[in-house]
């Protein structure tokens, strides 16, 4: 573990934290892509498969984020399609989402370390992930806005993957280990936040709200 | 020579 994975994680946790506050504390998830959140959902359940196979105990950290992970996303989904489903903006959050999961799941049959069930799954899962952001930022861009606390939200998961970039190349350094299919997906994904990350920066930072040229 | 371990990260 390095100090890079190590706030990848935090700032991951932050990122669903701050969803999931927002959408209790406002008892609404407008503004949110509930794709968004089932893509997300998805890419938890299909990496963290084994802990349904073989069930270890609790013994280390790992297994409770995991856990964390799936609970919190699928939690997260029930308030948007359940709970609070009046408030789910379903017009504007209208980004196929057949058109990322084909692709990924055709891609991870075709590039992967090794051809069986659990490390196709992962792959699948890595590439998702790399593309989940998309509804929601598609979701932005048609509504033109995005509440502040929305954009802390996406600033935090944008910067998760920003972070375990450092962490790879930490780790090439110090420890040789390259895991590419990782890297080159967690690349892509970082890219597709590069013009929020600029509009936060330049916005949000100084207090403004982020308003999209409609 | 890189390593490939076991998926180690979250």
């Amino acid at each position: 573990m390095n100090i890079f994975r190590l706030f990848g994680d935090l700032s991951h946790l932050a990122a669903i934290a701050i969803l999931l506050l927002k959408i209790w504390k406002t008892r609404s998830c407008a503004g949110v892509s509930g794709k968004t959140q089932l893509l997300f959902a998805v890419c938890f359940i299909t990496r963290y498969i084994d802990l349904f196979l073989h069930f270890v105990s609790l013994y280390n950290t790992e297994k409770v984020m995991k856990l964390i992970y799936i609970s919190a996303s699928v939690f997260t989904c029930y308030l948007i399609f359940f709970k609070f489903k009046a408030t789910y903006d379903g017009n504007h959050d209208s980004m196929r989402a057949e058109f990322l999961i084909v692709p990924a799941a055709g891609l991870a049959c075709l590039i992967n370390t090794k051809f069986d069930a659990i490390e196709i799954l992962w792959t699948f899962s890595i590439y998702l992930e790399a593309v989940a952001i998309l509804p929601q930022l598609f979701l932005i861009s048609k509504t033109g806005e995005a509440e502040t606390i929305t954009s802390h939200y996406l600033f935090a998961q944008g910067s998760y993957r920003a972070l375990y970039i450092l962490n790879w190349i930490y780790r090439y350094h110090y420890e040789s280990h390259v895991d590419t299919i990782a890297i080159v997906a967690g690349v892509v994904q970082t890219i597709l936040y590069c013009d929020f990350f600029y509009l936060y920066i330049t916005k949000v930072v100084k207090g403004q709200k982020i308003v999209l040229p409609a | 020579q890189f390593t490939i371990k076991d998926h180690d990260e979250l």
